[in-house]
């Protein structure tokens, strides 16, 4: 089974 | 004061129906190098990135860094009421609550301003690192919409696999299963119907097909698209908007937990 990850989880706040 | 003026204003009203779909509202950052928008779906599963340089508009000023924030909706209303060949002019004052929109016919015959209510939206911004990806694909772009529409019709997710052999999207649903691989392909005369296949490693990514068929609908802006991959990170589409800028769609993948 594969989950749909959040976006933020691979780009730090900038 | 804001100012920016682009003779081909039919490039805005594609950009603006490009996006608004997938992100309701959003911050325009302007300052003296251009104009820029960073934006996520509601979900947070995609962010849109669009960047216009100061020296692809017609005319370009900005004395203060502002944001201003947009409802894509309202700004999508706006622009509909702009000729395809008028050159449009974005203006503001600093600190102002609005945005006025000026279009002009080509004959200069006929001249409309409107003014959109700027909105107050705290944006996180996301910090995206530079990187070297593992597969670039630059491919046409009607190529990309077809892929994403047809496979869409089929099932709700999408593996994307580079290989040396070419690069294949393959999914599975209830009426069974597809798969389509291009090969890179710079036959066609027209660079813009030639494929490039840049591999550096091999790579295979799941995503879901909704987000990658809603990028498609910017199509319009650019004849090639470029698919930047890298495993367990975020597919890059990316359209160059002729000599004004890009916009580029990032899209979490899906994980194996």
């Amino acid at each position: 089974k594969s989950t749909q990850r959040k976006i933020s989880a691979f780009f730090g706040n900038g | 004061m804001f100012e920016a003026r682009i003779t081909q204003g039919s490039v805005l009203k594609k950009l603006v129906e490009a996006l608004k779909e997938l992100v309701t509202e959003g911050n325009f950052d302007v300052s003296n190098t251009g104009l820029s928008l960073q934006a996520m779906d509601s979900s947070h599963v995609c962010l849109v990135s669009l960047t216009l340089r100061e020296d692809g508009f017609d005319h370009f000023r900005c004395d203060r860094n502002m944001a201003m924030g947009i409802h894509f909706g309202n700004l999508s209303k706006i622009l509909k009421c702009a000729g395809n060949e008028d050159t449009i002019t974005l203006k503001a004052e600093d600190n102002a609550d609005q945005l006025t929109l000026m279009f002009e016919a080509p004959s200069q015959d006929r001249i409309s301003d409107f003014d959109l209510k700027l909105m107050s939206i705290e944006s996180e911004h996301l910090g995206i690192p530079d990187q070297d990806y593992s597969a670039e694909v630059k491919l046409p772009s009607s190529e990309y919409q077809r892929i994403v529409r047809d496979l869409t019709s089929i099932g709700d997710t999408v593996l994307i696999s580079a290989t040396k052999e070419g690069i294949k999207f393959s999914t599975s649903g209830d009426v069974g299963t597809a798969n389509i691989t291009l090969r890179h392909n710079t036959t066609p005369e027209k660079p813009e119907e030639q494929t490039f296949i840049d591999l550096k490693e091999p790579v295979a990514l799941t995503f879901a097909l909704r987000y990658l068929n809603n990028f498609s609908k910017a199509t319009p802006l650019a004849p090639q698209v470029k698919l930047s991959l890298t495993k367990d990170l975020p597919i890059v589409v990316e359209y160059q908007v002729g000599e004004l800028g890009s916009v580029r769609f990032y899209l979490a993948p899906k994980i194996d937990d």
